[in-house]
């Protein structure tokens, strides 16, 4: 998960609905956190997911084009995987 | 090294399984119900103080093994329940006319993967499919309208419901429990994250439940005591509107199965986090919804 990102969305139509729908068709590969897949997108809903590092540029730019707003929740996970994998070798020594 | 304060891998969580039950003759029993795909053992705690009671309340945690909240959660009440036995009167009340069944982890073998390989899978680590991708999302596979309503026939989709209703030894191993156990069992509690939302069926349509009313107070009840304590504010409702549609999924499943008081929790957090949830955040998660789960089980003692 080095440099993996996690987005967040928010659909304020169905043309960005049908859009978020389809990004994980045209980018491979996206792991939807919430809702737990991009069937379940809806209008309004915030959405979750995971990006890789080798498709973060993309899916901005994708994003973007179709002036859809976003936020990145995770900017690099791998590191917030190892703060918590920290905590638990120190708390195991 | 198990801690109730730090995620557990599995076989931390094993060894506790079995060092609580042995230390606790008097309150905590371990049943094994089945076994995984890659053939760990499912273990179940009946925790409780009556042998034959006539009531009691499933809860299962971990069938989405990146949730790693929920197992931490089934860790903590069983501790709890303990500790508290004969120091709170509600809670002695509880274990001395009712028993609760927890699956402290369902979803084992993706729980190990995820400890293991990827921090992010979800599925189980079933490969019986003919495709290469791996794992059925064991809260896609259970047999009420299995399939239907925005679950996926693809195996590579992390929402693929498995090759037939209860195709998975995971899923089997705690529907045939609960078949066999249906009298006695009133309550069904599965425990997921992240959204922080108290969820009642229906999830496969829109339609709502006869006992809505019910079951939405209820729910409105353990949203309340949740925000009693920490002052974090969970949503409420019927799973279809409250979160989206899908078919398949336990809650579903129970309340089909007769047992009337069926409730999803989704914990910590709202999305800064997702399903990593900091350690420090999991006693208080833990605490929280503690009393919500105290909350129903006082009702259903004294109003079923």
């Amino acid at each position: 998960f080095d440099s993996a990102k996690v987005f967040r969305v928010k659909p304020q139509n169905e043309k960005q609905v049908n859009f978020m729908r389809n990004l994980a068709t045209v980018i491979q590969p996206i792991d939807f956190w919430y809702p737990d897949s991009a069937l379940q997108i809806v209008n309004q809903m915030e959405v979750d997911f995971l990006v890789s590092a080798d498709q973060t540029e993309n899916v901005e730019a994708l994003l973007k084009d179709n002036n859809i707003h976003y936020e990145i929740l995770f900017q690099n996970l791998q590191e917030d995987i190892d703060k918590q994998l920290d905590n638990k070798r120190n708390s195991t020594c | 090294k198990h801690s109730y304060t730090k995620y557990n891998n599995w076989p931390q969580i094993y060894s506790w399984i079995t060092r609580i039950a042995r230390k606790n003759p008097e309150l905590v029993s371990r049943i094994k119900i089945g076994n995984t795909f890659e053939n760990r053992p499912i273990y179940l705690l009946k925790i409780g103080k009556q042998r034959d009671a006539k009531k009691a309340i499933f809860v299962d945690c971990g069938i989405h093994a990146r949730e790693w909240i929920s197992p931490a959660f089934c860790q903590w009440f069983v501790k709890e329940a303990i500790r508290t036995y004969g120091k709170d009167s509600s809670m002695k009340n509880i274990l001395d006319n009712m028993n609760f069944y927890i699956v402290p982890l369902v979803n084992i073998d993706g729980y190990v993967w995820s400890w293991t390989q990827d921090r992010f899978w979800r599925k189980n680590r079933s490969n019986a499919s003919s495709n290469a991708c791996v794992g059925v999302d064991l809260n896609r596979n259970f047999d009420v309208l299995w399939g239907t309503v925005d679950a996926s026939k693809n195996p590579c989709e992390e929402v693929y419901c498995g090759s037939s209703p209860e195709s998975e030894p995971e899923t089997k191993a705690v529907t045939t429990f609960i078949h066999s156990h249906l009298s006695s069992i009133k309550a069904y509690l599965t425990i997921h994250s992240y959204s922080q939302m108290v969820l009642f069926p229906y999830g496969y349509t829109y339609d709502k439940v006869p006992n809505y009313n019910t079951l939405n107070g209820l729910a409105k009840g353990a949203a309340k005591a949740i925000a009693s304590l920490y002052g974090k504010k969970y949503k409420y409702g019927a799973s279809a509107s409250t979160i989206y549609p899908s078919s398949g999924c336990s809650d579903d499943w129970a309340y089909e199965q007769g047992i009337k008081y069926s409730f999803t929790f989704e914990l910590r957090d709202k999305g800064k986090y997702g399903f990593l949830l900091p350690e420090s955040e999991i006693k208080e998660t833990c605490q929280e919804i503690m009393l919500a789960v105290k909350f129903l089980a006082n009702y259903i003692l004294n109003q079923t």
